[in-house]
């Protein structure tokens, strides 16, 4: 691999990217497939997550032009040069362009797009032209299935040696990043998935999974919806990995990757933060689950297999901690996907069941299917 | 390379092209600083394209050179700006 003369990369872990013009080659629906996938082929290897906007300035500008399209490197009709892509940096940095001149298709008759796609967006993410035939930064087209492909070695080694691996938790995937229109809505009631995040807000109890969120009265089953994330919350677009409220203060925090967002209510309150500032160790990129508890006033952190004690009077990271989650949580097992305190137990959210904690007792008092939450 | 005189010039051509994209920094060059341009320099170019590709480096216009110029590719050129 090579990279670019400076090495010029991003400094930051949540990148925006903006289609602003498509092809009449393909359907919209289908380059916005390619372009997640090709850009997911990039974030399951380094701990860099991509946001989609639909209006503005986007990090990584995509567009489909012709000829002359005022950046210096016009593009020559079909064939020869089909798409470039500009390094990070402000302004044309990170911009991609494919040329509008090419037969672009999500199968091998014609150019796939989800090859070209992944191969620009390792310019537009810092890596140069590699030298070996193998790699996806190779210059040359070569077809690749985007259906289980696989970022090969040596643009692994390439895209690790800017943003370091990423850490993946079993149980807990990269997040896929699909469009924010018309998301699907998750199938709770016959998966054997659990939510991402659940908080209470207000009076209310949100679970989060995926895109979509639902509301529910704490003690109504009545009139339980989903609604999209981005409908309540646009500054978070998409899912969110952890939430939890401190009451008191009427605020809650909402984490995404190395950033949280402070709420109060459903209004947010200023610009994202990074997860640092709590004092989490520089490795740890993503919170599983996050919950306050009323009494001791603490939130705990779930991370991996372990958790974090947050002083929220002091508003200071506890000494002595990580502590494994299993060991001082005796009964829950598997990983914390999400967590609540509720009527003084804390409800524990891994996979599709939920374990109802009692903090006095130290014991799981009975185990729930996560599903039921939300009327299933 | 076997060829007619007017494909060699074609091919010619082509080559000057692609070596004027993808083997040439844009604005790398400091105010007063003389560039050779000419047969040696494109010499040069050719051979960082046949050791980029892995080909035999001759710095000679020849049939394996030629059918990697004229495969599909990226458009950010090899030697980076």
């Amino acid at each position: 691999y090579r990279l670019f003369p400076g090495e010029p990369k991003w400094k930051k872990n949540i990148l925006t990217y903006r289609i602003s013009k498509y092809t009449s080659s393909m359907t919209s629906a289908d380059v916005d497939k390619a372009i997640e996938m090709a850009l997911r082929a990039w974030s399951s290897a380094v701990p860099l997550n991509f946001v989609r906007i639909n209006s503005g300035e986007a990090d990584i500008m995509i567009s489909f032009e012709t000829g002359d399209h005022g950046d210096s490197y016009p593009f020559d009709g079909p064939r020869g040069t089909l798409a470039h892509a500009f390094a990070p940096g402000e302004g044309l940095g990170g911009d991609t362009h494919f040329d509008n001149a090419e037969k672009w298709t999500m199968g091998k008759n014609g150019f796939n797009l989800f090859t070209v796609a992944a191969h620009e967006f390792g310019h537009a993410l810092g890596l140069a032209h590699s030298t070996d035939s193998s790699a996806l930064m190779y210059p040359t087209y070569k077809y690749q299935n985007p259906y289980g492909f696989r970022l090969p070695k040596d643009d692994v080694k390439g895209i690790q040696a800017l943003y370091g691996p990423r850490k993946t938790f079993p149980g807990k995937p990269t997040v896929p990043h699909t469009p924010p229109h018309s998301p699907s809505i998750p199938d709770l009631c016959d998966s054997s998935s659990s939510f991402d995040a659940v908080t209470m807000l207000g009076k209310e109890l949100l679970f989060f999974k995926d895109r979509i969120f639902w509301r529910r009265q704490v003690h109504l089953m009545a009139g339980i919806r989903p609604s999209t994330i981005t409908s309540s919350f646009p500054q978070l677009m998409s899912n969110v990995d952890a939430a939890y409220e401190v009451a008191e203060r009427g605020t809650a925090y909402f984490f995404k990757g190395p950033h949280y967002w402070i709420t109060r209510g459903f209004q947010i309150q200023g610009p994202p933060r990074t997860i640092y500032e709590f004092g989490f160790p520089r490795y740890v990129q993503r919170i599983d689950a996050a919950v306050y508890l009323r009494d001791t006033q603490k939130t705990l952190f779930f991370v991996g297999d372990e958790y974090y004690s947050y002083d929220e009077r002091k508003r200071k990271m506890e000494k002595d901690y990580p502590k494994n989650t299993e060991e001082e949580f005796s009964g829950v097992n598997g990983q914390i996907d999400a967590a609540v305190e509720l009527n003084g137990y804390i409800y524990f959210f891994s996979g599709p069941k939920t374990y109802k904690y009692d903090t006095e007792k130290e014991d799981v008092v009975s185990v729930l299917k996560s599903s039921s939450w939300i009327g299933c | 390379f076997a060829a007619t005189p007017r494909t060699s010039r074609n091919n010619y051509h082509l080559l000057q092209a692609y070596l004027v994209k993808y083997y040439t920094k844009k604005g790398g060059h400091q105010i007063g600083e003389v560039v050779a341009r000419g047969s040696n320099s494109m010499v040069k170019k050719i051979k960082e394209l046949q050791a980029f590709f892995g080909l035999r480096v001759t710095g000679k216009l020849d049939q394996s050179t030629m059918d990697v110029i004229k495969r599909p590719r990226c458009g950010v050129p090899d030697v980076a700006n």
